[in-house]
């Protein structure tokens, strides 16, 4: 039978929850054996990054919503991580299948691809969410939807400081990665794209403008794809 | 995910995304 919207929303926090147990708090011991090939040893940078981006998103949450609600922001983001790790160990064994190469040091030494996963995943964990926690759990103060638009895309951007030009570079890998995703979620993600393809990414400040200036001066021998591709 | 238009090649992955190749 057809759900309510609010029954539906539920079931794919359900869902959403059931995916990541607790023990994805953690790297598994499969992808700590990526992290241990790396020539050099991603692990402790991972760990600490997490922390300090734990407390910054915890802290920008709790100025959107309200401060009673960072409880809720804290909750997020471990959800958000346990599916950043979950997507980081099936995106290096597509890799590693792809590639053959087991030592992935200069990726995951990389801090711009930890940041830009871990905002898609919690891109993912928020618009989950964001169809009831705030209506249902009286965080709202009266400001419900106004708190709820605030924490929509690019909000994340913003929290982590991130351009668009390289949240936009994990999000194929990362549909591709995660079967699960609900049909809703992957045609969020589809709808993020487009609002960097066609807005964000050319911003002021872009990394873009500095790479397209870049090839410019290299010099063209390609010719240019036809606007069809 | 059968509506979502994938347009990496064979070719292409996270790595080169990121400039890891």
């Amino acid at each position: 039978p057809p759900q309510t919207p609010i029954r539906a929303a539920m079931n794919s926090i359900k869902m959403l929850r059931g995916d990541l147990p607790s023990s994805g708090d953690q790297p598994s011991s499969n992808l700590a054996t990526y992290f241990k090939n790396c020539t050099v040893d991603p692990t402790q940078g991972i760990q600490k990054r997490l922390e300090m981006l734990g407390q910054v998103f915890s802290q920008k949450f709790g100025e959107a919503v309200g401060p009673h609600c960072i409880v809720y922001g804290r909750e997020r983001f471990t959800l958000g991580v346990r599916l950043y790790y979950k997507v980081m160990e099936a995106m290096l064994e597509s890799e590693e299948k792809r590639l053959s190469v087991q030592n992935f040091s200069k990726l995951l030494n990389d801090s711009t691809f930890h940041m830009s996963l871990l905002a898609c995943a919690l891109e993912v964990v928020m618009a989950t969410y964001e169809e009831s926690s705030f209506k249902n759990r009286g965080c709202s103060h009266g400001e419900g939807d106004q708190a709820v638009r605030d924490l929509c895309f690019p909000w994340i951007l913003d929290v982590f400081d991130l351009s668009a030009f390289d949240f936009y570079k994990v999000i194929e890998s990362f549909i591709k990665a995660e079967p699960t995703l609900s049909k809703d979620i992957i045609k969020h993600l589809e709808t993020c794209e487009n609002l960097i393809m066609e807005k964000i990414a050319w911003r002021t400040g872009s990394p873009l403008f500095e790479l397209l200036k870049r090839e410019h001066e290299a010099g063209a021998t390609e010719q240019a794809e036809p606007p069809a591709s | 995910s059968h509506d979502y238009h994938f347009g990496l090649e064979e070719h292409e992955g996270i790595s080169e995304l990121f400039d890891c190749d």
